[in-house]
């Protein structure tokens, strides 16, 4: 049978950058092809197909719904393959090969993850699965 | 077929919609 491909509310015009995106404005209705967890979505929107920010969305049916998975307090390791500067004050700047946990996994690719004290955003497509955390 | 996804982080989400950590 047709596949059912689930539809998206854009809340906040995106401009692309690049020509394998697609640029949105506020109110356009997005049908979704594969959501990949580094934050970037490949969307239909018409007779255009391309990569949109997860976070420019809001699903059409129930906005209010959670859809991102609950947090994991106890990190799960993950080792950072590129290093990033934080851009924002909840970011949280890492260097190349450092050992983070991840404590929740946002659908947007900016997963909240910890770092001794500290605690902030950061891209999940920097970061690389190191196995389970060892609790003992 | 699906290029693949850009290699740059996506953007943040709108400064109102971010999600608070805690």
């Amino acid at each position: 049978g047709p596949i059912i491909l689930d539809t998206y509310r854009v809340i906040a015009d995106f401009e692309k950058t690049s020509k394998h995106e697609i640029g949105l404005h506020s109110g356009d209705l997005v049908e979704i092809v594969e959501k990949n967890p580094n934050g970037w979505w490949f969307c239909q929107l018409e007779s255009k197909r391309g990569w949109v920010p997860a976070s420019y969305l809001e699903p059409l049916d129930g906005p209010e719904e959670a859809e991102d998975a609950d947090p994991d307090y106890e990190g799960e390791l993950h080792v950072t393959i590129q290093a990033y500067k934080a851009e924002q004050e909840d970011e949280i700047s890492l260097e190349l090969g450092e050992t983070v946990e991840v404590i929740h996994k946002l659908l947007d690719g900016w997963w909240v993850v910890r770092k001794g004290d500290e605690t902030g955003h950061f891209p999940s497509m920097f970061l690389q699965n190191a196995g389970k955390k060892d609790k003992y | 077929s699906i290029k693949n996804p850009p290699q740059n982080p996506p953007p943040r989400p709108p400064a109102e919609m971010r999600k608070k950590i805690g």
